[in-house]
């Protein structure tokens, strides 16, 4: 696992962090709800807890699908490619590709390669990039979330034992009502 | 588009993905350090995107070159690859898979994936 330079990491006082949707995208409750569950698995092994804000405002983390350029000077570039990117911590900026095709898979599946190559599991997505909102870089396990790429109809959603080692460096494993750090991830 | 499930997904000629962004880096197949081909600036942007190439480096040709190929190395050793610096196959195939816009290096030099990690090797 790897962290950001300087590892920055959200503040002790600021572990109840709040998200929010760009109300642009007019996202449906059910492409919300696959964020939630992103956001859950990493709670599961951290002392983080996640709320939806109806305020960009004042939310810690906002969240936008956006198209080709978009201002941030990291521009998307269409179909493919790259699928979204978001920031080191305290900033909170998630941003998805508005060009792809995105799957909304069934929560009980947490890795699995689907018979189509041409669109990308989105909890996938949002699982990764949660990871880089709270701090973690990239990792060259091939089996952790925070691993660079993802092919089109591949589903991996649940944290190897890379990504628990990782986070929990930077937060701690939150008490023993949630996973342990030895669980986790798809052995 | 948003698809909730696998029936509900059109024909691939219907979908975004036929048209990548980076599928026409495959055709680059075999180049080596040395080799002069059309598309290699395209891929040391690529390269330059993810942070395998320091940004003080701007002037994109298509000349295989002593960057690009450090940049294929390191690229190789952060993903598990054979180390070759040449652009090879299996480099390539992963190269076109879509992934996440952050970068895996800082300028070209900083990585904590493998490319900057000391591996230990311990005696057992």
């Amino acid at each position: 696992y790897s962290f950001f330079p300087g590892k920055p990491q959200w503040p002790k006082r600021n572990r109840d962090l709040s998200y929010a949707f760009v109300p642009l995208n007019n996202l449906t409750e059910e492409v919300k709800q696959v964020f939630a569950r992103a956001f859950t698995r990493w709670a599961d092994v951290t002392p983080l807890n996640f709320t939806r804000s109806e305020s960009i405002l004042r939310a810690d983390i906002v969240i936008g699908f956006f198209a080709g350029d978009h201002g941030d000077g990291e521009p998307f570039d269409g179909p493919m490619g790259t699928l979204a990117h978001a920031s080191s911590p305290p900033t909170g900026m998630f941003h998805l590709d508005g060009d792809e095709d995105w799957l909304i898979s069934g929560e009980d599946m947490s890795r699995q390669i689907l018979p189509v190559t041409s669109v990308v599991d989105l909890e996938s997505v949002a699982v990764h990039e949660i990871g880089h909102l709270l701090g973690l870089g990239h990792s060259s396990v091939e089996d952790a979330i925070m691993y660079p790429a993802i092919s089109g109809g591949h589903r991996k959603v649940e944290l190897a034992k890379d990504d628990i080692e990782g986070i929990q460096h930077l937060y701690g494993d939150g008490g023993s009502n949630r996973r342990s750090e030895t669980s986790g991830g798809a052995e | 588009t948003f698809y909730t499930n696998i029936s509900s997904i059109p024909p691939l000629h219907l979908l975004n993905a036929t048209r990548s962004a980076w599928e026409t880096f495959e055709k680059l197949t075999g180049c080596h350090v040395g080799d002069k081909a059309d598309g290699l600036s395209k891929l040391k942007q690529y390269f330059s995107r993810f942070g395998y190439i320091p940004a003080a480096v701007d002037n994109f040709t298509d000349d295989f070159d002593d960057v690009l190929q450090s940049a294929i190395s390191t690229y190789q050793k952060n993903f598990n690859l054979k180390v070759t610096g040449k652009l090879d196959a299996s480099t390539l195939g992963q190269i076109v898979k879509p992934r996440c816009g952050n970068p895996d290096m800082i300028d070209g030099t900083t990585s904590e994936m493998n490319a900057g990690k000391k591996f230990r090797t311990v005696a057992r």
